[in-house]
């Protein structure tokens, strides 16, 4: 465990703390895609099958139950909460999320550490995480206007990329054998595709603006 | 290349 690696796990809790705040503080979702959040679910489900097969540490276990857990109560609330449900933006998140899920499926039966079920669905996992956000970011678009607490879930979630990126960095110098080419790579793409939100996000925060995305 | 460790990250 390094600094930045810390870091990212942080600002990752973090990006969770603030999205389970809006929807609790405001009964609301708007602005949420339900699809990415959908692809999260799945993507915990599926990278933590370890969690009863290898147990590494208190804190791994700990985090683990806490993102499963915590991405299954947002869909929960997205989908069946009385009030919450009501203020979900069906008509703006209309992207094809399954062809994200087998596309990436596909790509793990290509490329995987090992043939076995558990790496499968751990690279599948990775593959997923890296293109989750984009039913999120599409919405974003749409709607052109983004309320404080959701500009500040999406900036805490590209955090927590760009710390694992210097986490990678980190480990690659002071690790004699670092070499995890599917997890770094599909990390870089990931932490690419919020470049844009990034860009606009801080040219608000610089003006002192609402941010707002181009359409 | 080593990939047999662990996998640490989450």
């Amino acid at each position: 465990m390094n600094i930045f690696r810390l870091a990212g796990d942080m600002t990752h809790l973090l990006s969770i703390l603030v999205l389970l705040l809006k929807i609790y503080a405001t009964k609301s979702c708007s602005g949420i895609s339900r699809k990415t959040q959908e692809l999260y679910a799945i993507v915990f489900v599926a990278r933590y099958l370890d969690l009863f097969t290898d147990f590494i540490s208190v804190y791994n276990t700990f985090m683990k139950v806490v993102f499963i857990a915590s991405s299954l109560a947002i869909v929960w609330c997205m989908r069946f909460h009385p009030m919450v449900r009501r203020s979900y933006d069906r008509e703006l998140d209309t992207f094809r999320h399954y062809f994200l899920v087998g596309a990436s499926f596909a790509l793990a039966l290509i490329l995987h550490e090992k043939f076995t079920v558990q790496e499968i669905f751990w690279a599948f996992s990775i593959y997923l995480e890296a293109v989750a956000i984009l039913p999120q970011l599409v919405l974003l678009q749409r709607s052109g206007n983004v309320d404080n607490l959701t500009g500040q879930y999406i900036f805490f979630l590209g955090a927590y990329r760009a710390f694992y990126i210097l986490n990678w960095i980190y480990r690659y110098l002071t690790e004699p054998h670092f070499t995890r080419w599917i997890a770094c790579v599909s990390g870089v793409v990931q932490t690419a595709l919020y470049a844009d939100f990034f860009y606009y996000y801080f040219i608000s925060w610089k003006n002192n603006s609402k941010l707002k995305l181009p359409a | 290349g080593d990939v047999d460790d662990a996998k640490d990250e989450l």
